[in-house]
């Protein structure tokens, strides 16, 4: 049976299972370059999905692209399937694209969070956390990204079930976060890690869980300002750009910290809009300017990975 | 599904780091419930935070009462959720 075009409208927010179907459909849709893999189970069973864009080739260097870590945050797991088709359709036609996956590939994990997620169009359309137990505490749920590797406990990080923040028993201890993990270490060839969250406009890189700079921090901070120049080219958004610490508050256990002391050089966290009316609560008809204005901003540090394979 | 009828949303603008002190102060009051959106960083940045109805009148005065300058973002959160509930619905159908 030949499969029709996607009917998926992006201007609006979706279950988790529309946005998994819809990743099928992008897999099946651009089938000579697009793959779906799981990389593992969150907590409640649930299968974490990513999109792998690729040319061919063993190992390629790659970036890799998360979303919706915190669950909440709705527009990045919508602006990420957005991201999914604008990548997959421009191969062939924008040279930028073409140029990248002709010499890279790029792993994009949509919902980082599908526990959280679904808890979220459920049950609290506030959830941030995952959603795994807490022995001894009637509180659910971990931050995800105070989980991380990298100065795991320390400040910025509740040691408290019950906070919004809380960093969890130990490292890695949340089966979503050490998936990607151990996709990354596996894969071994990660040059970027890009993660997005919402809101306040700011792009950050390493690190939250120190107040040093990075051993990159003028190289970061130029790249960082190019792409806040090219996400501003479009519909005049600002973002801030600098370090985690500097830029908004010291914050331990975060993902783009572990990845910068992973090794993996280009390193940033994006927080979308909103523009400042409506927090978690960005209006549908604000998915597609946000994800659009995002992408310019992606586009331009992927292409200054492609130009600076290390 | 939990509601939120009656939740704001505040922002916050702090103008030193003893007004910064205090909204860290208020952040540990666990029983309050608040949800910090946008956590108190720099007296430069707004802070912007989820407060549930039974806590509001507690916090104004607050906030009030230390001079803290301070708007609402979101005037009630439900009716927020009710109109993106809505357009999900009509999305799908």
């Amino acid at each position: 049976v030949e499969r029709s075009r996607s009917t998926f409208n992006y201007g609006t927010y979706h279950s988790l299972d529309a946005i998994y179907q819809e990743l099928d459909n992008l897999a099946a849709e651009y089938s000579d370059i697009v793959s779906k893999l799981q990389i593992g189970e969150s907590y409640e069973g649930r299968p974490l999905y990513v999109l792998r864009f690729s040319t061919g080739g063993e190992n390629r260097p790659a970036i890799w692209l998360d979303a919706g870590i915190h669950s909440r945050e709705w527009v990045t797991q919508a602006s990420a399937v957005w991201i999914a088709r604008q990548i997959a359709s421009d191969y062939g036609s924008d040279p930028s694209v073409t140029s990248l996956l002709n010499k890279m590939d790029i792993f994009l994990l949509p919902v980082s969070n599908p526990d959280g997620y679904v808890y979220t169009h459920t049950m609290n359309r506030m959830w941030r956390k995952t959603r795994s137990k807490n022995p001894g505490s009637l509180c659910v749920g971990v931050d995800p990204n105070r989980n991380w590797d990298a100065g795991f406990g320390g400040p910025g990080a509740s040691s408290s079930p019950c906070s919004d923040s809380y960093h969890g028993p130990s490292a890695n201890s949340e089966v979503e976060v050490k998936s990607v993990v151990d996709f990354i270490k596996n894969h071994g060839n990660v040059l970027a890690f890009l993660t997005l969250h919402s809101y306040s406009q700011l792009l950050m890189y390493p690190y939250g869980y120190k107040c040093t700079p990075p051993a990159d921090d003028a190289e970061l901070n130029a790249l960082g300002n190019a792409a806040a120049s090219a996400i501003q080219s479009l519909y005049g958004t600002t973002y801030q750009v600098g370090s985690i610490c500097s830029t908004i508050y010291q914050a331990s256990g975060g993902s783009i910290d572990w990845s910068y002391d992973y090794g993996i050089k280009y390193s940033f966290a994006f927080e979308l809009r909103d523009t400042g009316r409506y927090g978690f609560l960005l209006p549908a008809a604000q998915i597609i300017p946000t994800a659009k204005e995002t992408w310019l901003g992606l586009k331009k540090i992927m292409e200054h990975v492609r130009d600076n394979l290390y | 599904l939990e509601t939120f009828v009656g939740h704001q949303v505040l922002r916050i603008k702090t103008r030193n780091e003893e007004q910064l002190k205090q909204l860290r102060f208020l952040e540990t009051l666990e029983h309050l419930q608040l949800d910090f959106w946008l956590n108190p960083s720099a007296p430069a940045l707004p802070v912007d935070v989820r407060i549930p109805a039974s806590s509001l009148q507690a916090v104004k005065v607050f906030l009030e009462s230390q001079a803290i300058e301070y708007s609402i973002l979101i005037e009630d959160l439900q009716v927020v959720l009710d109109r993106e509930q809505q357009d999900m619905v009509a999305s799908q159908q």
